[in-house]
């Protein structure tokens, strides 16, 4: 960034996109007895283990906002079908068939943090996800199907902290709600089922496990899933860290001693870190707003307004709380209602009218060429949430830059307003 | 439903408070 004023960023071109090598964050991850930090790393950038020999290709951008897109609408129909229905029990281990009556999401969720498993601990790479409620990995033998990842595949049997989960246990019969999908069982042993909006999967079974977020901060007996049959976009990492609010996700579990308080910092790009912390963190320079009640299983948010470039936009409140709204982790493109959307992009576009625009990129209709400029000056974003509180957004949230000849608007509007 | 995506989070410290029932952001988080 070379200057800032009220209403605007002037960045260099060349700093939307990321370094070809890691920067680590300045922040020190400090842990105490209250509080403990990982490091958080985009799953495909240079900061990443990942990423390391590029044996596992990285999605394009296109494919990103597919996937991602996806992920909008598994939210979409989770909350139009909420979990607690029940379904037909699921076939498993022997078949790959399981109900696809909602979704949950996983799209292109693409921030990782390293924790270890087992005893003797194993070092995992897990999607962190606060619209997930299970905490899985891939679990040796593979019974049926394991993708690539890069680390080594979990194997229980080397591990003296596993344990299986009967099927008559009152935890697995609670695997209903956190998964949409009723457990299954096999010779007595308690058997999870979860289907992605994209199709994506995971089948095993349900146990116990040592989980270590740093040497002083460990926790035995951590409900997961130790998958048999696992396929889909889960791009090399070895599972997912369910940061969700059901009682089976990892913040309900380890609530004894973090109290379902925990924060995180997304990088401004691939080519640098971030952190997740469990437990209290100096909050003295933080804007809070009310959780809504749009949804038990996602952390609801109320919009209340837009503004760019210093001037709040026309929109009238109603076009938020129609449809309500929620904050999610692993949605990389920010949705907004069509008459939001609409005048974001009009005040966005008569802003910016000084550069060239270009092609569309997927969902995202606002591009730019910026092959013949060295600095450009981008507005600044702000959304409003309930409770008055006003969140300017950062410079590296306002673009999802393809190329230096395409660079997009980094928003989409739903199709309905009532989506 | 309108939502708020992770690229618009970047470099914002995003606080989930579950007891307080409250979420909150603050500018400047990774560093």
């Amino acid at each position: 960034k070379i200057a800032e004023n009220h209403h605007s960023h002037t960045i260099e071109a060349s700093s939307l996109f990321p370094s070809t090598s890691c920067k680590s964050s300045t922040k020190i991850l400090s842990n105490n007895d209250n509080k403990t930090s990982l490091k958080v790393v985009h799953k495909h950038g240079p900061c990443s283990k990942l990423n390391q020999e590029k044996t596992i290709a990285a999605p394009t951008d296109t494919e990103i906002l597919l996937q991602d897109q996806s992920r909008v609408k598994s939210i979409h129909s989770r909350l139009s079908n909420p979990k607690t229905s029940g379904g037909n029990d699921v076939k498993v281990i022997d078949s790959t068939t399981i109900p696809a009556k909602d979704g949950n999401v996983i799209g292109s969720a693409s921030y990782i943090v390293t924790v270890g498993l087992g005893t003797p601990q194993k070092e995992l790479s897990l999607i962190f996800d606060t619209a997930s409620d299970i905490t899985w990995t891939q679990c040796k033998p593979c019974a049926i199907s394991c993708y690539d990842q890069k680390e080594q595949i979990f194997d229980p049997s080397q591990s003296t902290s596993y344990t299986n989960i009967s099927c008559s246990s009152s935890i697995c019969s609670s695997l209903t709600s956190a998964t949409g999908t009723p457990p299954g069982c096999v010779s007595s042993t308690c058997v999870y089922a979860i289907q992605y909006g994209d199709g994506s999967f995971t089948i095993g079974f349900f146990g116990t496990e040592k989980l270590t977020l740093t040497p002083t901060d460990a926790f035995n007996n951590i409900y997961f899933g130790c998958g048999q049959n696992n396929q889909g976009l889960f791009g090399g990492s070895a599972g997912i860290l369910g940061l969700g609010r059901d009682k089976l996700s990892f913040v309900s579990q380890t609530a004894h001693k973090y109290n379902k308080i925990f924060s995180y910092c997304l990088p401004s790009s691939s080519s640098s870190t971030g952190f997740l912390t469990f437990g209290c963190s100096d909050t003295k320079n933080a804007k809070f707003t009310p959780l809504s009640t749009i949804s038990a299983g996602f952390y609801g948010l109320d919009f209340t307004g837009i503004s760019v470039g210093g001037t709040k936009l026309a929109i009238s409140a109603s076009v938020f709380s129609t449809a309500g709204g929620l904050i999610d982790s692993g949605t990389v493109i920010t949705r907004l209602p069509p008459a939001a959307y609409s005048a974001l992009r009009a005040s966005f576009r008569k802003l910016m009218s000084k550069y060239p625009m270009t092609k569309a990129l997927s969902i995202l209709d606002t591009c730019y060429d910026f092959s013949n400029y060295s600095t450009i000056s981008v507005p600044k974003i702000g959304f409003f949430f309930s409770g008055g509180v006003e969140v300017d957004i950062d410079v590296s949230g306002v673009f999802f830059a393809s190329s230096i000849s395409q660079v997009c608007l980094a928003f989409a509007g739903n199709k309905n307003a009532t989506d | 439903v309108s939502i708020f995506g992770n690229v618009q989070q970047k470099t914002l410290e995003v606080f989930y408070d579950g007891p307080a029932g409250k979420v909150g952001f603050a500018s400047g988080g990774c560093s």
